[in-house]
């Protein structure tokens, strides 16, 4: 069951997907698992929604492990599905949160690279798909959405980790996400969970130019990694991709703010590059619960500041 | 699977422009299958780099060369691999 389920430690894909299984079972009044497709290898693709009523409420959408090698994305997004659930009912904001919105959560974002990281290389973090025409294998599934598709801050060289893939979409687990999110059509938020670096970026990573809503996100971006410090004393920098890491063409939060979700945001996590992307497992649940501080923050003024 | 017995992550505090170019022709060249965990991109940000074991020599000569200053932040990757290895070994026991 999920309280004897050990939320400080590194899981198999199995391991998570049966983990899901049980938390919708304890909670089956708030959380449903939908599968939105399947990766390149096959694997079901996984949201938990989390949702008290109601069809095409607005919406928030989370994701996690995009990037396979990221493991503590994984990890802070199982801690985070967990947290939402046994809050809901105690935590007043959160409570009215979700009885006015949905969360939905895709922890696997790259099942098949997460796979691929248990038990052939670690370090991979593209997805896994074939190429005609090349030995090498894999795209990189935040390169692969269509925005800025193919700029600068991308490779086309299919043997490169930020390898952008054929097309824009050509990934299939990019093309689900997409999918879900135009079919639903009332998205208000977008954060994707990526690591390292201590970062929450906002748009654009394809241009250096000043989104419309700059501002305001650059404020919201503030205020949620000052709450996120005032636990452990992490200290997180705040910017738009282009600015304050590169220029990264055909990222998926370029792309969601595109299609007019605004709130768009990506998270770096811990740590700042003393283990990199090997972050023991001891600070997954240091990690997740400072995180879900400036996640809530991002959460609670999207939920008062419709449009 | 593959290991990385012998690989070392190295940071560069990169120092100036020219030092991000340098890293950038580091970054284009494949023979020496770097991993780039974080790129160069500005002379504000670090970059760290996976270097292959059979690659770590002639990575720190250019370096040298090029008088761009590191330090080496995972001393062998495998090593911190295994740790998180039986870390997952003794979860699984202990879930069972």
């Amino acid at each position: 069951s999920t309280r004897s389920f050990d939320f400080g430690a590194y899981h198999t894909l199995e391991t998570i997907y049966s983990w899901m299984d049980t938390l919708v079972a304890q909670h089956p009044n708030l959380v449903t698992k939908q599968e939105i497709g399947r990766s390149y290898e096959n694997r079901p693709m996984y949201v938990l929604k989390f949702s008290t009523g109601g069809s095409k409420r607005p919406a928030i959408w989370i994701d996690a492990g995009i990037h396979s090698r990221e493991w503590v994305t994984q990890a802070t997004g199982v801690w985070t599905a967990n947290k939402i659930a046994t809050d809901y009912g105690r935590d007043t904001s959160l409570t009215s949160l979700l009885n006015t919105m949905d969360i939905y959560m895709l922890i696997l974002a790259n099942p098949d690279g997460y796979v691929y990281t248990h038990t052939n290389n670690r370090m991979w973090r593209k997805t896994r798909s074939k190429f005609s025409g090349s030995v090498c294998r894999g795209a990189d599934p935040n390169r692969n959405w269509d925005a800025g598709f193919g700029g600068p801050g991308a490779s086309n060289n299919p043997c490169l980790d930020t390898y952008h893939g054929p097309s824009a979409h050509s990934e299939i687990e990019v093309k689900n996400v997409v999918n879900l999110i135009k079919s639903h059509g009332n998205f208000k938020s977008f954060i994707s969970v990526h690591a390292y670096s201590q970062l929450l970026m906002y748009p654009h990573g394809y241009s250096c130019n000043n989104v419309p809503d700059q501002p305001e996100l650059d404020s919201v971006g503030k205020a949620a990694v000052q709450k996120l410090a005032s636990l452990y004393g992490t200290s997180y920098k705040v910017g738009s991709i282009c600015k304050i890491i590169y220029q990264a063409s055909g990222g998926s939060i370029d792309w969601s703010y595109d299609v007019g979700i605004k709130y768009s945001f990506a998270f770096e996590l811990r740590d700042t590059g003393r283990y990199g992307f090997l972050l023991p497992a001891n600070q997954i649940i240091p990690t997740a619960e400072e995180t879900w501080l400036a996640l809530k923050h991002i959460l609670e003024y999207v939920r008062d500041h419709p449009y | 699977e593959r290991v990385f017995v012998g690989d070392q992550v190295i940071r560069v505090n990169v120092q100036s422009e020219e030092d991000v170019q340098f890293l950038q022709a580091l970054e284009a060249q494949q023979e020496w299958e770097l991993d780039f965990w974080l790129h160069p991109v500005s002379p504000e940000l670090p970059v760290d780099i996976r270097v292959p074991r059979s690659s770590l020599s002639a990575v720190k000569e250019y370096l040298h060369a090029h008088n761009i200053h590191f330090t080496v932040i995972i001393d062998n990757l495998q090593e911190l691999l295994d740790e998180e290895k039986a870390e997952m070994e003794e979860n699984q026991m202990k879930e069972r």
